[in-house]
Parts: structure tokens; sequence; C-alpha cells
């Protein structure tokens, strides 16, 4: 079935969510990323932060990788140098 | 660490509280801070020394969105906090997000865990990947010393062990899936998934998935207390229940059913039982059976009394798993009893013990 007009603007939000949280921990590149598409560098960083906190390894932002984005935490980032 | 190990070049390092959440009284902000602080001189040779004016070399100060640093923080909620490794400047200083609640226990954000994590940071410490250590990056409250085996050897791995160390115990690594001597204090279903629970954490295992995952108790359920004794789910009413000591909880996915905790007494076990070693639903009999020692009792879910003619012996009924058990669940027909590091396969229909496999198989081991 399609996805109502509601589910697919809260998957653009989780995208949205996605990326600037990737941005911010994992030093995704900004400006790159297609919506609602997972380019390879997107999946790249997606599957260093799921093998990080111990999720299942796909590269795709699946519920369980979007909850634990969700989840309150600290504002330093897991990989990388601060400057 | 962080890369190239940054660390201050002398013990003694400054503090100053540059301003006070309006959230708590400006005595307990010192007192959260100050017992932050004593997390990490408990454990290495570093002296704290505060600072009323000019620059420390930590700085602490709460401020919102962008707060003079060009690394804003995002109103309630999301990012609580962060701290600049040592150096220079910002380095070392530590910031605490102002849209947040903060508090002195778990009503809010609790200011002393998220302190002594910031702090970790401000005197070298990067994230840990272990979800006990107190350097994990996401926040979950506990009580008592926060530290983990993994932050004290990270922190004495730059600074050395405290020459005059007072009597604090940091709480142990992470149980590893694959130890071969990895036991269980308890197993459960939960909605199709499998939760196995040892120490302060849990594995969650789903049917299609390799990789299990490993998280704090607290994280999921923080109504829960920090150990597991037994647990079972009941399918029909969609509540899983937990038991530690004497006390039992039932949870309806994350949260817990009002009217919880009780007593396991009100299950019609006397009172001479402290605690149920392990707990498990027959599918589809509304039986469920409670180990206690060396016997075990049957509860009929329907009339929600115990069955007559129990305690029976675990030994004489389940000949083959000993006298004890540990952790039970029930799939398919076969009851799988755990206890130490093997678990046996007990086929319900033929009464006897079908496999017997290292605990951890569970865990695809």
């Amino acid at each position: 079935f399609p996805l109502s007009a509601e589910d697919s603007e809260k998957g653009e939000d989780n995208w949205h969510f996605a990326e600037k949280y990737l941005r911010k921990f994992y030093g995704l590149a900004p400006g790159i990323e297609g919506l609602q598409k997972s380019s390879s560098s997107m999946s790249l960083v997606i599957k260093e932060m799921q093998s990080f906190f111990g999720l299942e390894v796909t590269g795709n932002l699946d519920p369980d990788t979007l909850e634990m984005m969700h989840m309150p935490r600290c504002g330093v980032p897991d990989i990388g140098e601060y400057n | 660490l962080f890369p190239r190990n940054l660390k201050w070049k002398t013990t003694n390092v400054t503090f100053r509280i540059v301003n006070y959440t309006p959230d708590m009284k400006a005595s307990e902000v010192d007192r959260a801070i100050h017992n932050a602080l004593k997390v990490w001189s408990d454990v290495t040779p570093l002296v704290f020394r505060k600072l009323h004016k000019g620059t420390a070399d930590i700085m602490i100060a709460f401020g919102s969105k962008e707060h003079g640093d060009f690394n804003p923080f995002d109103g309630p909620n999301g990012l609580l906090a962060h701290a600049y490794q040592p150096g220079n400047g910002l380095g070392g200083d530590t910031h605490f997000d102002e849209d947040e609640t903060w508090s002195t226990d778990s009503t809010g954000y609790n200011l002393f865990i998220v302190a002594a994590h910031e702090f970790g940071h401000a005197l070298g410490l990067s994230h840990s990947e272990d979800p006990g250590s107190l350097m994990y990056p996401v926040y979950s409250f506990s009580k008592g010393f926060p530290l983990s085996e993994d932050d004290v050897h990270g922190i004495q791995s730059l600074y050395g062990p405290n020459p005059n160390p007072p009597k604090v115990k940091p709480h142990p690594e992470a149980p590893k899936k694959c130890d071969p001597l990895l036991s269980f204090d308890a197993v459960t279903k939960l909605r199709g998934e499998t939760i196995i629970f040892k120490d302060r954490f849990y594995w969650r295992l789903h049917p299609q998935m390799v990789d299990v995952e490993q998280s704090l108790i607290k994280m999921t359920w923080p109504v829960l207390p920090n150990k597991v004794d037994a647990a079972y789910e009941s399918a029909e009413k969609d509540l899983v229940y937990i038991f530690n000591g004497i006390r039992m909880w039932a949870l309806n996915g994350y949260n817990l059913v009002e009217g919880y905790p009780k007593y396991i007494h009100k299950l019609g076990l006397p009172k001479t039982v402290r605690r149920v070693d392990a707990a498990v639903q027959i599918t589809g009999t509304g039986k469920t059976l409670l180990f206690t020692d060396e016997d075990y009792w049957s509860y009929d879910e329907y009339s929600g009394t115990m069955d007559k003619g129990y305690p029976r012996s675990i030994e004489d009924d389940f000949p083959g798993v000993g006298e004890e058990i540990e952790a039970a669940f029930y799939e398919y027909g076969h009851l799988y009893l755990y206890r130490g590091p093997i678990q046996f396969q007990y086929s319900y229909t033929s009464k006897r013990v079908v496999g017997i496999l290292r605990a951890n198989s569970l865990l695809n081991c």
C-alpha cells in the first residue's frame, strides 16, 4: 500500500533528524544526502554508529537505530577529535 | 581515550562554577559537582581545587542553545551536556543544557551523574562502548558509585591509581555474551523476542536477528531493580512479570502496571520463601511454574491460585537437571532450564532431558 501523507512526513522528519545526528556525532559531510535515499556514505556512517552501540549493523535507518538516536545523551562526538 | 591521549599535566586541577541552574538550590549544585569530581579523585591521584574567580582549568556553566562556544544545545532532551578534553582555553570546560530539568534525584536529569560523565571528558576520557560504564554516551539513572571497571581502567591509564584509595567498588564490566562460564539470572519471552537478564544488564534476542543487543535494565525500565531473580511472560495478558527478592513487578511493554510492585506471597507462596529462582509459563496451559531452591510450585493463571499438591521436588519431576534452577523459559514444547553455564532442553511431552548445551548457545555463541 502507498504510505499515507502523515507517514511520509514522519519518514522525512526521521531522515532529517538522523542526518543531523550523524553530522554532529559521526562527521557525516553536510549537503550530499538525497532525501529518503541512503547514499553509501550515509550508510557507512550509520553502520559505524550501529557498531558502536552494539545494534544490528545494517547501514539502514531501522527503528532500533532511530530509537537510540532519540535517547538523551552527551554532546561529545563518539568518533573523531574535537577541534 | 581521546586521540593523542590528552590529559592534564599536573594532578592539581582547578574548577570554577560560573553560574547556577534555577532548577536546584545553589548548595545542591555545589554538592553534585563536588561529588561528581570526587568520583574521579577516589580512583586517581587527582586533587581538585575550587576557584571563586578567574580562569580555572574546568569552567562549569549552564547555558541554552548557542551559549558561546559555537556548539549549541538543542532545547529540552536530546543533548544534555558536553565537555572539552584537557587543554588551554575551552579545554576542560563543561557545559550543561539549561533547557533540561536538573535534579538531585531521578525526577529530572540527575546533575551528579551527568556531571560525573562530563568530568570524565574534561579529564581525558572519550566515550565507552560498554553500556554499563559511566562514559557510555546515553544517559541512565542509577544509584551508588557510578564508575565501572572500564571507566576506572580508562582514567587510571592516564593518571595512575589513587595511592590512598578509599573503599569504592566500581561496577564490573558488562558481561560478555560468549564467556564460556556465563550463567543467566532470568530468561523470558517478550512479544516474540527473548529477554535474558544478567546482573544490571539484559540481552534482547529477536528471532530473525543473529546479533543480540545488550542494555542496562534501568535504561529500559527505570522502575525495576538492578538485578532480576526470575521473569516470565503471560502472553494472553501481554504482561511480563519480574521477580526480585520478595517483590514482583508486572510490565506492559515499557510501562509498570498500576498496583505493582507486589509481594510474591500474594501468589500463594508461603512467607518462608524469600525469592523465586526461576519462573516460566507453559504456553497454552495457563500454568506458571515457580522454582524456589530445590522445589517448584504451579500457579494457575486462570484461577489466580497455587495448585494443590505443590511444592514438588525439581529433582524428582525433572530428572537429569539437578536440584536447583536459575532461569527458565518455554518454547515449542520444550522447557529450557538453566543452571550455571549449562542449558537443559527438557521435552515436556516425553518428560526427559533431550539436549544439554552451554547456556550462551541461546546468544548464538
